[in-house]
C-alpha cells in the first residue's frame, strides 16, 4: 500500500469520525444530507458483498467493517435518534435521490469488468459513489450557517477521492497490471464535483470568514 | 498475480 492510498483511507475516516463527532457529541446533523449518507449506506453495502468470501488483509476487512457500521448508523441516528433527527434540515434536503440509484444500476449493468452479479454490484457501488455527495453539496448551498464540522466533513471526502487520484497514478507506474479503468473514469468525475466547493472552502478558511457557497 | 486486478480498494 502506498502512502497516497493510506492518506486517502485516513482523510476518508477522518470525514466519517468529525460526522460522528457532530453527531454523537454534539446530538445534532444540522446541514447533513440524510440523502447523501444513505446512498453512502447503498454504496458500502454494495461493495462489499465480498467481505466474507475474499480475505485481503485484515486492514482491508476492518476499514470495510468500519464504513458499513459508520454509514448504516449515521442514517440511523438521523431517522431515528429522538434528538438528532429533529436537527435535520428536511425542508433543504430535497434532492431526488432515488432517481440517481437506477441509471448506475443501468449504468454497471452495461459497463462492468465481468458481467456477474457481483462484478455488476460493484461497478454499481463505484457509480453511486461518484454521484453520492450531490444531494449533500446541494444542501450546502441552501444552507445559510455552515457550520465547521460540516464544511470539515465535505472537505475531508473530497481529500480522500483527491488522494486516491494520486493513488491510482502511483499504481499505474509501480503495478502496470493493475487498472480498473471503472474506478479511475468514475473516481475522476467524483473529484470534479468537488472543484466549486473546494475553491470556496479555500478561499473562505484564506480570507478568514465563515464558508458559504453561493446559490 | 499479473493481471489478476484484485479489487484491494476501499
Amino acid at each position: 500500500m502506498n502512502a497516497f492510498r493510506l492518506a486517502g483511507d485516513m482523510t476518508h475516516l477522518l470525514s466519517v469520525v468529525v460526522l460522528l463527532l457532530k453527531i454523537h457529541t454534539i446530538k445534532s446533523c444540522a446541514g447533513i444530507s440524510l440523502k447523501t449518507q444513505e446512498l453512502y449506506a447503498l454504496v458500502f453495502a454494495a461493495r462489499y458483498l465480498d467481505l466474507f468470501i475474499h480475505f485481503i488483509s485484515l486492514y482491508n476487512t476492518v476499514m470495510k467493517l468500519v464504513f458499513l457500521a459508520s454509514s448504516f448508523s449515521i442514517v440511523w441516528y438521523m431517522r431515528r435518534h429522538k434528538i438528532v433527527r429533529r436537527t435535520y434540515d428536511k425542508d433543504h434536503d430535497t434532492f431526488r435521490h432515488h432517481f440517481l440509484v437506477l441509471p448506475c444500476l443501468a449504468l454497471a449493468l452495461l459497463i462492468n469488468e465481468r458481467f456477474t452479479f457481483r462484478e455488476v454490484m460493484w461497478a454499481f457501488s463505484i457509480y453511486l459513489e461518484a454521484v453520492a455527495i450531490l444531494p449533500q453539496l446541494v444542501l450546502l448551498q441552501r444552507t445559510r450557517n455552515i457550520d465547521n464540522l460540516t464544511g470539515q466533513y465535505v472537505f475531508f471526502l473530497g481529500a480522500y477521492r483527491v488522494l486516491y487520484i494520486l493513488n491510482w497514478i502511483y499504481r499505474y507506474f509501480t503495478e502496470p497490471h493493475f487498472v480498473h479503468w471503472i474506478s479511475w473514469v468514475a473516481g475522476i468525475v467524483q473529484t470534479l464535483l468537488y472543484a466549486d466547493f473546494f475553491y470556496y472552502y479555500i478561499m473562505s478558511w484564506k480570507n478568514n470568514v465563515k464558508l458559504e457557497l453561493p446559490a | 498475480a499479473a493481471g489478476d486486478n484484485v479489487k484491494d480498494e476501499l
